[in-house]
């Protein structure tokens, strides 16, 4: 499946998102 | 696993699997996950994006993990 560059731009803007919260949870476990 | 729930594990490892660019969509993961019911599924998903493993794609139906590279 072909994606649009608006598309596919925002896929990359909810994954940056999700790797800040990820990073985030990780340093209060610490 | 990692501070998941057996439920949250299974359906995050189902979601690193999909190497589709739009991710797989809720209703592939209830046909994967047949013993698992809809509600469940739905709470690890929610859970799984408020920690970050995962991440919706082209609408609130479709999710990637952000492990799977």
């Amino acid at each position: 499946t072909s994606l649009t560059a608006e598309q596919q731009q925002k896929i990359e803007e909810n994954r940056q998102r999700a790797l800040a919260r990820r990073a985030e949870r990780l340093a209060a476990q610490q | 696993m990692n501070g998941l729930t057996p439920q949250q594990g299974q359906v995050l490892n189902l979601i690193k699997t999909c190497k589709e660019v739009q991710g797989i969509s809720i209703q592939d993961i209830k046909i994967r996950l047949k013993g698992m019911n809809a509600l469940a599924i739905k709470q690890a998903v929610e859970f799984l994006g408020n920690e970050g493993h995962i991440y919706s794609t082209v609408d609130e139906d479709h999710y990637r993990s952000t492990e799977s590279e």
